[in-house]
């Protein structure tokens, strides 16, 4: 049975999206079979890895609504043991079209976990990429998973958006998904030299103590490249810091989910 | 009658609140009377000015479901000019709240409209912080707005989601309001030093053309620090190279609007 990880946080920019395709990647590097689950209809971690949007057949959003099974909406990517389940732009309006569903309360919310839970089988651990809010998508992926991601950059607006995060948990974890648990919280973009970011980092570890990753990752204009490319860094820069703090993280997680 | 302007972009952390709180600021400090509007549930804007959402009695959640009137949810900030129509938690649920409306089409997305020309004459300029989507509450604001402010970090996903957010202009602009205007492109947390940044700004120029400012806004702490002391950058640090390229953009932006 695999593990299924959401990286979420309502607050823009943070660093979810580099940190789900960066660790994916490390990950399948390390052996695991990892499915990328991208529910943001940006779509950054479908063509962060390479896929035109334009030309799948399919997408989450397919099975989603019933339509396809998640094996019919998984393509495989140049990169050994990393799937993805890829975003378009129609999930957009799924918030709205299941808003007039009729079937009884949190039927809604489990349209994820229904998905998902018909393949755990076929991988190791999945990662989930949320959008930057804390609407339907993003309740699904909480409800889906058995632990969560936090990826923080260190500044203060992401400080700020923490406790709203936090209470959503707690109702997912009331409401829908009682196992839900916090995997990590990933400190990201992080420049060393400055106050600011050096003063949120001692927060959020004053915080959260050591369910925050030992690997801090730094701003690196590698990891802003990559995407450019549709690589991950783990073959555009593999030995850049960036990189090099990613590999840690997945050690991390993958020691702390049971696969390490 | 004021002139409104939305700041808008689905993607995450690009600078929206940054410019709008930056840009509302120094519009005030030249002399003009400004409203800024905060329509994401996340309250950046709110805080940055350093007002607590705790001791709010209205929001702008309050006068969008018509209970209070603008002037009832406007507050004044400790500059002069300068005064805030807050954002609080609840507007997150106004989009499944307003989806089950039964009035007629287009009703649910001029609620902001309505709320703003009712007060057009108590301003010269109203800016619209908005959330990172392109739901409802986006759609309001460029449905309530003369002009846009794009807001576009100088970063591929960043260049990546402006077809879908011009997209989304062009439908508004034919549904709900054909005198949207691009009143202009913003580049920001720029970094001179990086490839990467150049050629994004490179292009986000050649595509855009006129309507990029001028101005563009570097990568600087003092912008970051800001909010965490509940100021903008126009105290805080007046000189710094970020207020700068500020008050240059709010002056080629209050050229553009006729108001220069
Ligand atoms: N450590 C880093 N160093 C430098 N740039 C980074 C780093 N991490 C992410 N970036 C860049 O910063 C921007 C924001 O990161 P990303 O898009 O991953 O955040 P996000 O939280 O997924 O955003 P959204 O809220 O829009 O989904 C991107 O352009 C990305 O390439
Ligand atoms: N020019 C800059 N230099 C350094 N830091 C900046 C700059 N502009 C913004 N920031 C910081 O970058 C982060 C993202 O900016 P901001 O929150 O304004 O973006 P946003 O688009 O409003 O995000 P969201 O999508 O969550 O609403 C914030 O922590 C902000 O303080
Ligand atoms: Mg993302
Ligand atoms: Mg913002």
């Amino acid at each position: 049975m695999g593990h299924v990880t959401a990286v979420i946080n309502q607050k823009g920019g943070v660093g979810k999206t580099t940190t789900a395709v960066s660790l994916a990647a490390w990950m399948a590097h390390l052996g695991r079979r990892v499915l990328l689950v991208d529910i943001d209809p940006q779509g950054n971690a479908t063509s962060g890895l390479g896929i035109d949007r334009r030309d799948l057949p399919y997408c989450v959003y397919d099975a989603l609504i019933g339509r396809r099974s998640l094996a019919e909406v998984t393509v495989a990517t140049r990169w050994e043991r990393l799937r993805v389940a890829p975003s378009t732009l129609n999930l957009a309006g799924l918030e709205v079209e299941l808003a007039a569903a009729t079937q009884d309360a949190g039927w809604r919310e489990r349209r994820l976990r229904e998905v998902l839970d018909s393949g755990r089988e076929t991988f190791d651990i999945a990662l989930i990429d949320g959008p930057p809010s804390l609407g339907l998508l993003t309740v699904n992926a909480l409800a889906a998973s058995d632990g969560v991601v936090i990826p923080v950059q260190t500044e203060y607006y992401a400080l700020e958006g923490l406790s709203q995060l936090l209470n959503t948990l707690q109702f997912v974890q009331r409401r829908l998904n009682p196992a839900l648990d916090l995997d990590g919280v990933a400190l990201t973009m992080h420049d060393h030299r400055t106050n600011l970011a050096r003063q949120v980092a001692a927060e959020v570890r004053a915080f959260f103590g050591r369910r925050a990753f030992e690997s801090i990752v730094p701003r690196n204009v590698k990891l802003g490249e990559a995407p450019s490319f549709g690589e991950p860094i783990t073959t555009y820069a593999p030995d850049s810091p960036g990189s090099v703090a990613y590999r840690e993280m997945a050690r991390e997680l993958l020691h702390r989910v049971g696969l390490g």
